[in-house]
C-alpha cells in the first residue's frame, strides 16, 4: 500500500520548524 | 543567488541579493532560530490530524505555526527524538494521477481530448480539482483551507514581476511553461465538460482553478516510490505533509525528515 510515514533524522526541540530533506 | 547575481545592476537586484544573503546568514547562526507565531488555523489542523489519524499512536507531534520566513509551516509540538515517526498519511488520503482511473468513462474522454500526451502533473492537477468538486464533505475539500490561494510559483507572477529577472533564462522558461499549460487546458476544456458534464462543471475547471491546482502540485507534490525502478515513481499530494517546508524561501538548516 502507498501510505506515507515521516520519520525524524535528528532530534528536534519543541517549537522548531520541520523540513523535508530531499 | 546565481540567477539574481546575473541580473542587471539595479536597486531591486541589490535588495534581492541582500534578502537572500540575510536568509542564508540566518541558517548559519545557531541563535537565528525562528520559532514562528501561532497560526489562526492551528486548532483546525489539529482536529483534521486527529480525525484522519495522521498522528502515529494518537500522540500530537506537530503544530501549525506561522514563520517569518516561509509563512505557514509545521513545528514540533514537543521535544522529539531522532527516529520518531511524526506523521503517517493513510493511503486513502494520498492523491496521485491514478485516482483518475476510478472515474467511469474518464480515460476515454481524456484520450479523445488530449491524446496520451498529458503530463502526469497535469493529470494530478485534474485529480485534485475532481476530488474537491466530487465530494464537498471529503477530506480534500476540507483540506483546501490549508492550501495557499496563490502557491509560490513563478507561473503566478505578473509580467511586471517577471521583467525584474529580464536577461536570465527564467523569463523564457516561465513564459513557455505558462503557454504549454494554457494549451493543455484549452485541449481539455470545454471538451471534458461536454463529454462528462456531471464530473466537470465548467466553474470548477476554469483556467484560474486549473492554474491553481497545477501550482499546488508543482510546489507541494512529493515524488515517492520506485526504489531502483524509476518508472514506478509517482508524484503524490499528501495532506499535512505538504506543509513541511513547502516554501522555496523556508530555511533549510534543519534537514530532519525523510519520506519512507
Amino acid at each position: 500500500t502507498l501510505a506515507l510515514t515521516f520519520r525524524l533524522l535528528s532530534a528536534v526541540p519543541a517549537g522548531r520548524q520541520l523540513c523535508l530533506y530531499y | 543567488l546565481r540567477l539574481c547575481s546575473k541580473a542587471p545592476h539595479s536597486a531591486t537586484r541589490e535588495a534581492n541579493l541582500a534578502a537572500l544573503a540575510a536568509s542564508r546568514q540566518r541558517l548559519l547562526q545557531a541563535d537565528g532560530e525562528d520559532l514562528g507565531q501561532e497560526d489562526e488555523l492551528a486548532d483546525e489542523l489539529r482536529a483534521f490530524c486527529a480525525r484522519h489519524a495522521l498522528w502515529p499512536h494518537g500522540t500530537e507531534t506537530l503544530v501549525l505555526r506561522h514563520f517569518r520566513v516561509g509563512g505557514r509551516g509545521l513545528a514540533a509540538a514537543a521535544d522529539l527524538s531522532a527516529g520518531d515517526t511524526v506523521l503517517a498519511v493513510p493511503e486513502s488520503l494520498l492523491l496521485s494521477s491514478e485516482r483518475l482511473s476510478s472515474y467511469d468513462g474518464l480515460a476515454a474522454a481524456l484520450s479523445a481530448a488530449a491524446g496520451d500526451s498529458l503530463h502526469d502533473d497535469v493529470r494530478l492537477s485534474l485529480a485534485l480539482l475532481l476530488e474537491i468538486a466530487r465530494d464537498q464533505a471529503g477530506a480534500w475539500a476540507e483540506y483546501c483551507r490549508f492550501l495557499p490561494e496563490r502557491p509560490p510559483s513563478a507561473l503566478h507572477w505578473a509580467s511586471r514581476q517577471l521583467q525584474r529577472l529580464a536577461h536570465t533564462p527564467l523569463v523564457g522558461r516561465v513564459t513557455a511553461a505558462r503557454e504549454a499549460l494554457r494549451e493543455a487546458h484549452a485541449a481539455l476544456f470545454p471538451a471534458l465538460s461536454l463529454a462528462l458534464p456531471q464530473l466537470f462543471p465548467p466553474a470548477s475547471f476554469s483556467w484560474r482553478r486549473f492554474l491553481w491546482a497545477y501550482t499546488v502540485v508543482q510546489t507541494r507534490g512529493l515524488v515517492v516510490g520506485g526504489g531502483a525502478e524509476p518508472r514506478a515513481r509517482r508524484t503524490v499530494l499528501a495532506p499535512v505533509a505538504d506543509l513541511l517546508n513547502y516554501s522555496p524561501t523556508s530555511p533549510l538548516a534543519w534537514p530532519s525528515l525523510e519520506a519512507a
